[in-house]
């Protein structure tokens, strides 16, 4: 997996944003600028945050809102894949529906996405 | 998407990857490898420079002269006593037998620590975060809080103190000598490519205390079968020895070398498995046997050996890392070198959970509870603890005596320029 530190950090993030969408009963969208807002401005941390939330935030509230965990939107916006031949790795118990299922439909859901056009590397 | 690609960022760029790469601090503008900079390898890393435009001042050193003008070895005893003309480092600090101590670890010794509160959204506030700078710009480390070389009080409210605090403790001179050369990921294999950030001059410096700490890099890796991967213990005596003969070469004479041994690390699994991760705390839908999976499955976990539902190959993990410590136990009884002697201690989990016990703890609380692998704040004080009354009753020499002095160097000197 060359990107295993990429998918990890992709699916802790989402679990955060998830949890404290959760815990203050708030939209997707609060809970990514409420955790922007607690980040130092330090080492560009707290506009790096900015940057990730206005590049990749439509994306992440429309699978949210879709009750998407967050492998099944990290594997969506592409921070993760399933190498064929490799199983599929995830954090979360998988969808009681099936994953292939699941998956196709949050693709669905982000695509035309102007966001999935670049590659993810830039 | 690389910051590092813009021109005017460039030279600082690649500045701070050699730093990193060497483990040698970043900002070092004498180049005598101590800084007056915190973190890239600063004096969080080893002790704080008192001249950063003068070479041969640095911690550790004997003393020039006795330091009757200046501070050359940074330990905040300098001057001469107007009373009877007596230079100061020499009445309290001569036949001291001042040491430092050396730590060559990797993630474990520079204390790997990723703050629970980082992801525990249910906690999050805006001073959850205000200490991200620091650790990013420390590779994750602590060593600042670490059982070795740690000189900030405990964040954990421990009373046991860092082996460098307690030699302090013992004889004030040997203020701010502490060099943590610990590098996540090392092991005997790889220890080669940083030993040379080791910072000792053979007849210049007062000796040093080394521990020699890979604890777990031999056995672990992050591939899916493991075993191939692991040191043998062939490997680990080649290697090993080739170490301590660069320290014998390198060390004052009069130094000593402490090799200690691998942990029982099947500790884990048994601790861990069906507790909740932090991240499954809120909903209760991830354990740690889940999140071992998950960076399993990615090929990015820090131990598949023992971070494994596979009792076997646990059990064979636990196993070469005990053919591991036997082998530092008969290079320890059999080798001997001319500037120091050379011993073993073994890494023993259980004594320290036996101790947590008894103060009502439990088990998993000794370990980081985000990475679910290393040994946390609170076990590598009891450890250093356990480490220090191990010597102390075993081989007091090691230590060195108590410095009859030390009321009176805190009495002049005060903290003697703190860290």
């Amino acid at each position: 997996h060359a990107n295993g530190h990429v998918c990890v950090g992709c699916v802790v993030v989402l679990s955060v944003i998830e949890q404290l969408a959760q815990v203050h009963n708030a939209t997707a969208q609060a809970a990514m600028e409420r955790l922007c807002s607690y980040l130092p401005v330090k080492l560009f941390l707290k506009s790096t945050c900015y940057l990730v939330v206005r590049t990749f935030g439509p994306d992440i509230i429309k699978l949210l809102n879709a009750d998407m965990s967050a492998d099944v939107v990290c594997h969506a916006l592409e921070f993760c894949e399933q190498v064929p031949g490799q199983p599929l790795c995830h954090l979360y118990p998988l969808p009681k529906v099936a994953w292939k299922f699941t998956l196709e439909k949050a693709r669905e859901i982000v695509k035309g996405s102007p966001t999935l056009k670049y590659s993810r590397s830039s | 998407a690389d910051i590092c690609c813009l021109p005017f960022l460039a030279k600082i760029c690649q500045e701070i990857k050699s730093a990193i790469q060497n483990s040698v601090p970043f900002k070092d503008v004498d180049s005598d490898k101590y800084s007056v900079f915190p973190t890239l390898r600063g004096y969080h890393w080893r002790g704080r420079d008192c001249n950063d435009s003068d070479e041969m001042a640095y911690p550790g050193r004997r003393p020039d002269n006795w330091d009757a003008h200046q501070d050359s070895n940074c330990n905040g005893i300098w001057g001469v006593d107007p009373k009877d003309g007596i230079p100061y480092e020499k009445k309290f600090c001569e036949g001291s037998q001042p040491r430092g101590i050396i730590l060559l670890g990797d993630s474990a010794g520079a204390h790997f620590h990723i703050p629970p509160e980082w992801i525990t959204a249910s906690q999050m506030s805006l001073k959850s975060f205000f200490n991200l700078p620091t650790a990013l710009t420390n590779e994750l480390n602590w060593p600042q809080l670490s059982g070795a070389t740690g000189f900030l009080n405990s964040t954990s409210r421990m009373k046991e103190n860092s082996i460098y605090l307690r030699l302090r403790k013992r004889n004030r001179c040997n203020h701010r000598d502490y060099q943590n050369l610990s590098k996540n990921g090392a092991s005997s294999q790889n220890l080669e490519r940083f030993i040379e950030s080791l910072s000792r001059k053979e007849l210049l410096d007062h000796p040093a205390i080394v521990i020699y700490a890979m604890i777990g890099n031999d056995v672990c890796s992050r591939k899916i079968d493991p075993v191939p991967e692991m040191t043998t213990p062939e490997q680990f005596y080649s290697k090993v020895m080739e170490s301590l003969k660069f320290l014998n070469s390198h060390l004052p004479n009069g130094s000593h070398v402490i090799l200690y041994g691998l942990p029982d690390g099947a500790f884990l699994w048994d601790h861990l498995h069906d507790r909740y991760h932090p991240l499954g705390q809120l909903n209760e839908d991830v354990t740690y046997d889940q999140f071992y999976s998950f960076l399993s499955c990615l090929q990015i976990t820090p131990c598949h050996g023992w971070m494994s539902s596979n009792q076997t190959l646990r059990t064979l993990t636990s196993e070469r890392a005990e053919q591991l410590s036997n082998t530092l136990k008969k290079i320890a009884t059999s080798k001997k070198f001319t500037n120091f002697d050379l011993f073993y201690v073994a890494f023993d989990f259980q004594e320290i959970t036996k101790k947590w016990q008894k103060r009502g703890g439990q088990p998993w609380q000794l370990i980081e509870p985000v990475d679910g692998f290393h040994p946390n704040e609170i076990a590598l004080l009891l450890l250093a603890d356990g480490f220090w009354n191990k010597v102390q009753h075993q081989w007091p020499h090691i230590l060195g005596k108590e410095n009859p002095f030390n009321p009176q160097i805190e009495q002049v000197f005060g903290d003697q320029g703190g860290h």
